[in-house]
């Protein structure tokens, strides 16, 4: 089963 | 003081309708070069990445660096008030401005009303996002891709984007069955019908519809959009803004665990 990830695991924050 | 002026109100009207449904609140941040908005929906799942140069505008003007907090529902009832042949003026006063101004010219000059609209101070993340080459660039009619997003939605909550040479591939499957769109890469590549495909090695991801369809929102701004992948990274949706700028979607993948 697959799991949704978020932007912030994949993007560094500024 | 800050003003831009664009000759057609529509062409906002379509950038605030691409993006209201996806986010509640967001800064636009303008300077010399135009405005720009970053701002990622609640869920932190996906980011919009909004352009629009000052070269496209009728008349810019940005004498110092703002960012404008914006509540998009807020704006989006100013803009239907305007017609679409109405030229917009946006105009803010201060450098650290509490209100921004839309004014709204009929073409003959007849009509022109003003709308004063309360910013809000927005405290968000902004993401760092890396230049990537991506394993497949696709393109293909807008229109297309949001009539595949709006079919497949009603069997499943996934889509599986597969991208090969051959063609890309939309699929999903749930309680009433499953559903597959296959597009071929066609063979005039200059047309606004075209699909074309550049890959580098073939990608596989899954996404939620329901991004997707949002997306979508965006069609009206372009005939044709490009959806940009790589294997375990977020999916890029692009549509260009006429010759001022483009809209950018980013989608954080869906992974087994």
């Amino acid at each position: 089963r697959s799991s949704q990830r978020t932007l912030t695991s994949f993007f560094s924050l500024n | 003081m800050f003003e831009a002026s664009l000759a057609q109100s529509a062409i906002l009207k379509k950038v605030l309708d691409a993006i209201k449904d996806l986010l509640n609140e967001a800064n636009f941040e303008c300077t010399d070069d135009g405005i720009k908005v970053q701002a990622m929906d609640n869920s932190h799942v996906s980011l919009v990445s909004l352009e629009l140069r000052s070269d496209g505008f009728e008349k810019y003007r940005c004498d110092r660096n703002l960012s404008m907090g914006v509540n998009l529902a807020s704006m989006a009832k100013i803009m239907r008030c305007s017609s679409n042949s109405d030229k917009v003026t946006i105009k803010a006063q201060d450098d650290n401005p509490d209100k921004v101004s839309f004014i709204f010219e009929s073409s003959n000059q007849e009509r022109i009303s003003d709308y004063e609209m309360k910013l809000m101070d927005i405290d968000a993340d902004q993401l760092g996002i890396p230049d990537t080459e991506y394993s497949c660039v696709v393109k293909m009619p807008s229109a297309e891709f949001a009539r595949i997003c709006k079919d497949l939605n009603q069997f499943g909550e996934s889509l599986v984007i597969s991208c090969s040479k051959e063609g890309i591939k939309f699929s999903t499957s749930g309680d009433l069955g499953s559903a597959n769109v296959k597009l071929a890469q066609t063979t005039d590549a200059d047309k606004d019908d075209a699909v074309t495909i550049e890959m580098r090695s073939p990608v596989t991801l899954t996404f939620a519809c329901r991004y997707l369809n949002h997306f979508t929102k965006a069609t009206p701004l372009s005939s044709q959009v490009q959806l940009s992948m790589s294997d375990e990274i977020p999916l890029l949706v692009e549509y260009r803004i006429g010759d001022m700028g483009c809209i950018k979607y980013y989608l954080a993948p869906k992974i087994d665990d």
